[in-house]
């Protein structure tokens, strides 16, 4: 918590006491910390002359609580393309959203009406662009409403949420983005603020969402009242950062302005969320108005705060920044906004770096994570493409699959970061794959781009597939952005630097550990620790406690000439004597130093890989070879409260928790449920009950059982029609290759035919009432209206030929001649 | 439903210049439509188009298509968009 002056005045808005999420500081409440926006306004930062715009439903422009800080210029209606906003009223309330959220960034304060905004003083409008079709030209048009008066636009929609969509912005969208950073708030970009994503319950994953995965938009996660996630967030690398919300039914949710001029306390969702980051960034906007699109980035990044948001996902990266897959870089902190962007000197110029696709078609096998490595200078030998620092990483994916939901990737950058990029998403049986989609990460932001990156697919087999079909990674693509130069001057770098030091060795996972050890110079070295002539004796006071014979050059453990007990470090960086080495060191007795266990090592006997006695978190423990290992090896699976690996039952070749819980079983052996079980031949199927091979339905090739309904593949010459295998389709359906499956399915003909060939457009009979006519049926009815004129367009224009158009008039005009 | 896509009668296409595309839908009787601020991008609308349908349409913009100075044309498409 940070300065609250009890000397603040209260507002008379009713509601304002309500607005739990602006009063963390006092004890009573459940939330431990403040997004500190109290002492922001205290600074004198509300909004002013900072515009922002909702992407939504309308906004209710006359609402008494909006109708202050209303802007015109900063609204458009792209549904019934005029100047009024103003959102559609019918008896359920459904065009409410954008009002909701409008309220939440600039309610007016002190007007004796609901609430008071995060930025009440900001300038607020409205884009209704949701309540009618939505296309690409529409979100472009949206999306690049008057740019060079709009400063913020802000965003609580996107493709469906349900765990298996896989959907982003078309050309023009994309274009919009681009056209919006590059030209909008006079060149410094506008701000694009999007909520992460609402399918937690669906296990949506928000990088197959291309708007919160974009670089251009900034993503927003959300945080019940006690820090933790609530059940609809999604996570991903995405993330950029937090702002309270809601939670379960029993946590409270949103005080805002409502449809009707009314008031709500129900707001929820990453709605509530990302209109709350913008009423934030209107702060910082107001504080500094030369911020750049990736200055906002770079600020939210490092004010941003992990306190008190509840996961076990933070980890520390390369840069020394604490980031999760579920809160970004943590909760908005608008107080250290406000003051990094009151001194903050713009950012060096961005670049791109796009390394060389690597388009070997590599196969996936099931259960098995494939790796994929990539040396990059981050274009050294181009400077001005050249990448030291990170800021985004894209990584371009095509591939197919069967299940695409069974999917898992992750990018290991070359400081060890790992930012998952996908998660499993059980709902998602898609066999489209994901082609060219760029997947992005912000998890490496500030380390440094050069060295090794890895890409690893995992395919986990969750459901009954045919075992031949295997996922193939097409081609990947590395881009990378950041700058060539060190992004932040000694004045802004000066807050970094002192968090990352109060970052404790133990808080690191153990590749970054092994790094910061590299950037804290706490190394080993092979020189003696010996006495410096003439310096001896030089001292009045007393050497410390764990300084040798020879004597010390002041009081303090690191300015002893030799040790009681063991020294740490190195000559050149700094060594101190202590009495027993650190967790990750061994202590040599002979030369009585500590020496650094091998990378992953807690504690070990020496500096060999299998001489490890414990490992560091995020580690296994192999005890049959005294290893430490970021995944066990197959055959063993990771026992999590001790974080070993231990064997699986004789028949698993992998498993998971338990060791008879297989995944995958070992030949001649089949998976049911989690068992493995002796493997039948073709053909026969494994009677649990009766514990022996037994014989398939003749229409089957595999099956789970006796019946005909049971075949899990189909017997050569058989077709799958309706949950059977039949050898020929029925009238009115033909046969067609699947590509996930080894038999052919049938599928319908088309519209009005009774039996069709090679695929259901090439109809040869039709039914009752229609008539043939290349290929397809068309009615026996004729049109009144086709006259010469008429059937002349229809000729000219060929329409007769083109399956659309077949039923019109088509007849009509063949009978005319 | 999954996998169905509903097409609008609109139609976007990228040209060299306002003017250019003016002449263009004063030939094939579309009307031409700015797209915010982008610049090159034109949003073509045609009377005759079926408003909404379920199949991509082949109607009358046969002749934007067919003009050498259009680089790119790409009909709506509805996309599913939900509120969080």
């Amino acid at each position: 918590h940070v300065r609250s002056n009890q000397q603040f005045p209260s507002f008379n808005d009713p509601l304002w006491s309500n607005m739990w999420y602006m009063h963390c500081g006092e004890r009573v409440r459940h939330c431990r910390s403040e997004m500190n926006i109290l002492s922001a306004w205290q600074r004198g930062y509300t909004g002013k002359n900072v515009v922002v715009t909702i992407l939504d439903d309308g906004i209710e422009k006359n609402h008494p609580d909006l109708i202050q800080n209303y802007d015109g210029r900063a609204s458009y209606d792209v549904n019934g393309d005029d100047d009024d906003p103003t959102p559609r009223y019918d008896a359920s309330n459904e065009n409410k959203h954008g009002t909701r959220c409008a309220g939440e960034v600039a309610a007016s304060a002190n007007n004796s009406y609901c609430i008071v905004g995060i930025a009440y003083n900001a300038n607020i409008g409205g884009i209704r662009m949701l309540d009618g079709d939505v296309t690409d030209v529409v979100e472009a048009k949206s999306l690049g409403i008057r740019p060079e008066h709009i400063d913020i636009y802000s965003a609580s929609w996107g493709p469906d949420d349900d765990g298996k969509t896989v959907d982003g912005p078309g050309v023009l969208a994309k274009q919009a983005f681009e056209t919006g950073i590059k030209k909008g708030r006079e060149g410094k970009g506008s701000i694009f603020v999007w909520a992460s994503g609402n399918g937690g319950k669906e296990g949506d994953y928000c990088s197959c969402d291309g708007y919160t995965n974009s670089i251009y938009t900034i993503s927003i996660s959300s945080a019940t009242e006690t820090g933790k996630k609530p059940w609809y967030l999604e996570e991903c690398a995405s993330t950029l950062a937090t702002t309270y919300s809601s939670g379960a039914f029993y946590d409270r949710k949103i005080v805002t302005t409502d449809l009707r001029h009314r008031c709500t306390d129900g707001h929820t969702g990453t709605s509530v969320s990302a209109p709350m980051a913008t009423g934030i960034l209107a702060l910082a906007l107001e504080a500094n108005p030369s911020l750049t699109w990736r200055d906002v980035q770079h600020l939210i990044i490092k004010t941003s705060r992990p306190a008190h948001m509840q996961t076990t996902d933070w980890r520390t990266n390369g840069a020394g920044r604490r980031v999760s897959h579920l809160f970004g870089f943590g909760l908005k902190d608008a107080d250290a906004l406000v003051v990094e962007a009151k001194k903050w000197k713009t950012v060096p110029s961005q670049h791109v770096c796009i390394g060389s696709s690597d388009k070997r078609h590599t196969s996936i096998p099931a259960d098995q994570p494939v790796q994929m490595a990539t040396k990059t200078n981050a274009c050294a030998d181009h400077a001005d493409q050249h990448v030291v620092y990170l800021e985004h990483v894209v990584v371009r994916v095509s591939i197919l699959h069967p299940y695409r939901g069974d999917l898992k990737i992750n990018l290991i950058s070359p400081s060890g970061t790992n930012s998952q990029l996908l998660g499993k998403r059980l709902h998602d049986n898609s066999n489209e794959g994901f082609k060219n989609w760029e997947f992005m990460t912000v998890h490496c932001w500030g380390e440094t781009a050069e060295g090794e990156w890895t890409l690893e697919i995992f395919d986990s087999l969750t459901r009954i597939r045919n075992p031949h079909l295997q996922a193939k990674l097409k081609e990947w693509t590395l881009i990378l952005y950041g700058t060539a130069e060190y992004p932040y001057n000694m004045v802004n770098s000066h807050h970094s630097r002192s968090r990352m030091l109060e970052i404790t060795a133990s808080e690191l996972e153990p590749s970054k550990a092994a790094f910061y050890h590299n950037q804290m110079e706490i190394v080993e070295d092979e020189d003696e620790y010996t006495a410096v002539p003439g310096r001896h004796g030089s001292l009045t006071g007393p050497c410390h406690t764990e300084c040798g014979d020879q004597g010390c050059d002041g009081p303090d453990a690191n300015q002893c000439l030799n040790c009681v007990h063991f020294s740490l470090g190195s000559a050149k960086t700094g060594r101190k004597c202590v009495s027993s080495c650190p967790s990750g060191f061994f202590e040599d007795n002979t030369a009585r130093k500590c020496r650094k266990c091998y990378k992953g090592c807690e504690t070990c006997m020496g500096r060999n890989p299998n001489q490890c006695t414990a490992c560091r978190r995020g580690f296994y423990h192999h005890q049959e070879t005294n290893t430490c290992m970021t995944l066990c090896p197959a055959g063993y699976y990771s026992e999590e409260s001790h974080k070993h690996c231990l064997k699986c039952h004789q028949r698993c070749k992998k498993c998971v928790g338990e060791p008879d819980k297989c995944t995958v079983c070992k030949d001649r052996f089949s998976l049911v449920g989690d068992s493995c079980i002796p493997e039948c031949s073709p053909g026969m199927y494994f009677n649990m009950e009766a514990m022996r091979c037994e014989g398939c339905h003749p229409s089957c090739q595999t099956c789970a059982g006796p019946g005909r309904e049971e075949c899990i593949q189909c017997a050569k010459d058989f077709h799958l029609h309706e949950g059977r295998c039949v050898p020929a389709c029925s009238e009115g359906f033909y046969p067609e290759e699947v590509y996930s499956l080894p038999h052919k399915v049938c599928r319908r003909c088309e519209y009005n035919c009774a039996s069709c060939e090679g695929s259901g457009k090439n109809c040869i009979k039709c039914q009752e009432g229609f008539s043939l006519l290349s290929g397809s049926c068309v009615t026996n009815h004729t049109c009144h209206n086709a006259d010469e004129t008429f059937c002349e367009m229809v000729k000219s224009n060929k329409l007769c030929e083109r399956k659309l158009f077949i039923q019109f008039c088509c007849r009509a005009c063949l009978l005319a001649g | 439903s999954p996998g169905l896509f509903v097409f609008r009668r609109r139609w976007k296409k990228f040209l060299f210049g306002q003017a250019i595309a003016h002449s263009i839908s004063d030939l094939s009787r579309h009307v031409t439509l700015q797209i915010g601020s982008l610049e090159d991008y034109y949003h073509f609308h045609h009377s005759k188009t079926i408003k909404r349908s379920t199949f991509s349409s082949r109607g009358p913009h046969s002749f934007l298509r067919m003009d050498p100075k259009v680089k790119w044309l790409q009909q709506q498409e509805v996309k599913r968009r939900v509120k969080r």
